[in-house]
């Protein structure tokens, strides 16, 4: 198993309920090449029921904090959409993701200012930690996730701005903003309806994700007003709802061998419609001239065939 | 014809089992089904989706010949010629997979995360000899 141009992390999952000592060669996270051994879900605990022969208790019950429900019920939808009920993926032209991680923030570390959520403004400091993500996992979108739950229907649509600054720690450890971003959207919610909201900031956690940060501090302010700024000229009054914490979303693109690479194998169905699929090198493409046929070549083997 | 005159008066019913075994040898090298629940190996908890997983397997004799039918490399046929003709302890090709399609998987991470993940070569799709 080669990754693909990244560099794996050689610090084992911590996934598993591996036995205490992680550098006992009974591990079986140790049998496996360091590419694999982090963040691959499925693989740790795999290996550990074949390590267990003969006891029954197969259940990898490895201590876990209990996801959070909404967020459980958006990404069981995303789910839906994405794969069969057998579990195939779906063959998706747009959906160029092979992972897609949630991330709900610390709760202890959530700080109101303003109302609780009340009235028009809704800020709310996040700290979101990112350690599960692999560094074969290439970032192709992040958005964060408001549920927007309305008590009472909203007859009239209504207007956010969201503005968000990443929060630095400096060398003494004071927290000073550093990136700020705005982001405006108008929202139409029907009657009594939970409506996700993804507002999309790729651009502005680019940057931090790509250097592999694994803390990610950030201050949100949401802003909501009725009415519908593309149609009337004056907003009116401001919006009372429950505006929760946002739970964060990657789509990523994982270039590790043991991830599905759809656009692989759609180029391979369109070459060779019959044949089993060859495992491409390590690196993906053939590498230097003899792995590449000259043109010269091509035209000739295909005369002979 | 020798046959015939040693083989009992049979009906045709028999007949057509017997003439079988030579056109298509028993238990020959394919794919079988097999579907498991991950709450069977209690792993329900932390693998939300799909519920059920057929990962499928091949089992069966290869034929000394194995040909185009299997999609098999004329190795094969250089290796079952290594053990009937030159060496025995050289194994005889075995039925594995050829081909595998990919599976989605939805899991809770230890911290409390939610990641969907597609995996290659999950479901067995197709045989070979090798």
């Amino acid at each position: 198993p080669h990754s693909r141009g990244g560099v794996a992390s050689d610090k084992p999952s911590g996934f598993l309920g591996a036995p205490e000592d992680p550098t006992s060669d009974f591990n079986p996270l140790l049998w496996l090449p360091k590419g694999m051994r982090r963040g691959y879900a499925l693989l740790p605990p795999l290996l550990k029921v074949l390590s267990e022969r003969g006891q029954q208790n197969w259940g990898s019950d490895v201590p876990r904090l209990q996801p959070d429900s909404r967020a459980l019920r958006y990404m069981k939808r995303l789910y839906k959409m994405s794969a069969t009920k057998e579990g195939i993926p779906k063959d998706n032209r747009s959906h160029l993701y092979n992972t897609v991680r949630l991330f709900t923030p610390c709760s202890e570390c959530q700080h109101h200012h303003g109302g609780l959520g009340k009235g028009d403004v809704h800020s709310v400091d996040l700290l979101f930690n990112l350690d599960r993500v692999t560094a074969l996992e290439h970032l192709l979108k992040s958005v964060l996730l408001y549920s927007f739950d309305t008590s009472a229907p909203v007859s009239s649509p209504f207007s956010c701005t969201c503005h968000l600054s990443v929060k630095e720690h400096d060398s003494s450890g004071q927290v000073c903003p550093s990136v700020s971003h705005s982001v405006a959207f108008s929202l139409h919610l029907q009657v009594r309806k939970r409506k996700w909201v993804e507002i999309d900031v790729t651009s502005f956690l680019q940057p931090l994700i790509a250097t592999h940060r694994r803390n990610i501090h950030m201050a949100v302010n949401v802003t909501c007003l009725v009415g519908d700024p593309q149609h009337s000229t004056e907003l009116g009054q401001p919006v009372s709802m429950a505006l929760l914490p946002p739970s964060l979303l990657l789509y990523l693109n994982d270039t590790s061998e043991q991830a599905y690479h759809r656009w692989d194998s759609l180029r391979h169905r369109r070459k060779n419609p019959g044949r089993p699929r060859q495992r491409t090198s390590p690196l993906g493409v053939p590498t230097g001239d003899k792995g590449m046929e000259t043109p010269q070549a091509q035209r000739a083997s295909r005369q002979r065939r | 014809d020798e046959t015939m005159k040693e083989a009992p008066a049979a009906s045709p019913q028999d007949l057509s089992q017997y003439f079988k075994q030579f056109l298509f040898p028993q238990n020959e090298c394919e794919l079988h089904n097999f579907r498991l629940s991950f709450s069977q190996l209690q792993w329900d908890k932390w693998i939300l989706a799909p519920h059920r997983y057929s990962p499928q397997y091949c089992k069966g004799d290869c034929p000394r010949v194995a040909g185009h039918r299997y999609g098999s490399p004329v190795h094969t046929m250089v290796q079952n010629i290594i053990y009937e003709k030159l060496d025995p302890s050289v194994p005889r090709p075995s039925c594995v997979p050829a081909e595998y399609s990919p599976l989605s998987v939805l899991t809770v991470e230890p911290d409390g995360s939610i990641v969907y993940k597609e995996y290659e070569d999950m479901i067995a799709t197709r045989c070979t000899c090798r």
